[in-house]
């Protein structure tokens, strides 16, 4: 554990805490793509079944946990609670273009070709993209409301911080997985557009709004 | 180089 990757699993609880803050306050889940929170539930789901066959730490396993049981609240909140305010006209990217094509890399591209290991590298294969969904909703609709933009800016930090991390440990613990750090690249910049706009809009006490 | 067996990572 270093400091890198401890900032950037808090920044990853601040993220998904403030989702559902957002949401639970509001009575609403406005805005965000419903689509995305069952992408991110199906990451944790694949990647996080080692829960039940190696024990790293407490730290671990409580944070698996968290996210696995957090993702699934989120999506009963969208598609159960609140579905009256979900903005599905708007959440319409097609996810099998996503999920079949990581499927298939997974089957292809991975460490070691056995069950819990596909499993581990689909989840890091989806995670990069499963943000696709909520970021053409927002260049649908043309805007993000201040507390979405704070989520977005903390999840997209976490995977960044992640790369830093890995620099880290690459230097100092001789640790490198090829596939986590390439995904972990391809995620981040899929956030950099909206991190320039956080920064030049958001900081500044303005909404994120988009040219038609 | 290598990748773990048991992934610390999340």
């Amino acid at each position: 554990m270093n400091i890198f990757r401890l900032i950037g699993d808090m920044s990853h609880l601040l993220a998904i805490i403030l989702l559902l803050l957002k949401m639970w306050k509001t009575r609403s889940c406005a805005g965000i793509s419903g689509k995305s929170q069952i992408l991110f539930a199906l990451v944790f789901a694949s990647r996080y079944l080692d829960l039940f066959t190696s024990f790293v730490s407490v730290y671990n396993s409580v944070m698996k946990i968290f996210f696995i049981s957090t993702s699934l609240l989120t999506v009963y909140l969208m598609y159960f609670k609140f579905r009256a305010t979900y903005d599905s006209n708007h959440d319409t990217f097609r996810v099998e273009f996503l999920v079949i094509p990581v499927g298939g890399l997974a089957f292809l591209v991975n460490h070691e070709f056995s069950p819990l290991e596909i499993l581990w590298t689909f989840s890091i294969y989806l995670e990069s993209v499963a943000i696709l969904p909520q970021l053409f909703m927002m260049s649908k609709t043309g805007e993000a409301e201040t507390i979405t933009s704070h989520y977005l800016f903390a999840l997209g930090s976490y995977r960044a911080l992640y790369i830093l991390n890995w620099v880290y440990r690459y230097y100092f613990e001789g640790f490198f997985d090829l596939i986590a750090v390439v995904a972990g690249c391809v995620q981040t910049i899929l956030y950099c557009d909206f991190f320039y706009l956080y920064i030049t809009k958001v900081l500044k006490g303005k909404r994120i709004t988009l040219p038609a | 180089l290598g990748y773990p067996e048991t992934k610390d990572e999340l």
